[in-house]
């Protein structure tokens, strides 16, 4: 179980905090507005109201105990997120991640001790985006190394071949690691007869590589 | 190529926009604010100054040509990002998705008309603590079907042994479909030898199942 301090219960905040304590992690949630502590009391391990840009309160909270500190203060605070990144590197915490609002931002919390930065609404939005641009991509993540998984539907050229016949590997340079077929994911794709209309291939590969199956599709 | 409309170029709207044109798509970028559309002109194919709860001017816009418009108009707004929802249904858009700031928010949004919502700081707050509560799982997301993937350190258990002889899908209900190891993605893992220290492995299995095998790390 891991000790977490959540700083700031906006919408992000209060998200980062709750979904913490529902992971059974002990989470202590902090704002200066107490209506937002108090309502957030009943949902995590401890709440405290405290201006965490006034060094004597927020040393009473000791933090320097927390696995990771989360200082998710947002765009109208812009300065007390930047002021308690710094105390809390002055404490010593051991993983300060800061909620960056732009990239200034973001440089600025990195170079006052934030061990790691979050912009919730860019990468929702570079997310959301993407999603868009590649309907017939399901889900799309790096797996890191240069390669992709992505889920795809079975493009109709494929439905009634197997997949040793499509032979995709040597033709897209993509694995098809797994399928999806009525309510089940086989991993065991090898033995797999002919593919359905429906299937939804889940394969790894690089961009490129996926990006050619998705254009079949 | 799609085409799509942004309205609200706030954050999340901004990267939504330059994101979906960084793919090659074919994108409007719209705003209340002169300064915002001319920033964002270089960037995407067409951007207009226009305020969408204006009826005659939305009209002008002829958005009911578009793929899909998402109403990127934030919390400041919520107002305006209802009504400007209401009247692209009204304009017969295919396919709107509405950014909520709230839930009742969102369901507002879905009654006058979005197709689907969402709430960026809501989201990010989930995958960030999910992120942070289970640190040997590098990545976990859901292929549906009550299936997950997840990217995972191999434990300090496995190193030196192989895949075949761990029987991970007897013993834990999970499938190893892929190995990251030194820069590459290798998914013909039944071939490979002993695993080593540091390999990631790439897992399908249900979520308890996917913790059991993080609780070895
Ligand atoms: N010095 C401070 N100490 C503790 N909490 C603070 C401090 N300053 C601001 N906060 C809290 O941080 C929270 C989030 O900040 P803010 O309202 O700036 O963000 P926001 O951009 O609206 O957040 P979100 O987008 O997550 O909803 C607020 O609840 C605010 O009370
Ligand atoms: N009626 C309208 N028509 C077009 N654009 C609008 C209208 N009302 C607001 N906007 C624009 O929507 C954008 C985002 O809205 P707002 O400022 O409320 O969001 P925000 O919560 O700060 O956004 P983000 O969190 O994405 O940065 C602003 O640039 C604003 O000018």
């Amino acid at each position: 179980i891991g000790e977490y301090v959540v700083i700031g219960l906006g919408r992000f905040g209060w998200a980062v905090a709750t979904t913490l304590a529902r992971q059974d992690q002990s989470v202590l949630a902090v704002d200066t507005d107490p209506a937002k502590v108090q309502a957030i009391s009943v949902e995590v391990a401890a709440a405290v109201t405290c201006d965490t840009t006034d060094e004597a309160a927020i040393g009473e909270l000791h933090l320097e105990r927390a696995t990771c500190v989360v200082v998710a203060i947002g765009v109208e605070h812009k300065d007390a997120s930047i002021l308690t990144t710094a105390l809390l590197r002055q404490a010593g915490v051991p993983r300060i991640i800061g909620r960056a609002t732009n990239d200034l931002h973001g440089r600025v919390l990195l170079a006052v001790g934030a061990h790691e930065i979050v912009n919730p609404e860019k990468e929702m939005g570079d997310r959301i985006a993407r999603r868009l641009a590649r309907p017939s991509l399901i889900e799309q993540i790096p797996l890191g190394d240069g390669a992709d998984l992505a889920e795809l539907e079975a493009p109709e050229a494929f439905v009634g071949r197997t997949l040793v016949e499509l032979d995709v590997r040597r033709r897209f340079d993509a694995s098809v690691v797994a399928i999806r077929r009525g309510g089940k994911v086989h991993s065991y794709v090898l033995g797999m007869g002919p593919l359905e209309a429906g299937d939804v291939l889940v394969v790894i590969g690089a961009p490129a590589a996926l990006s050619r199956l998705a254009a079949l599709a």
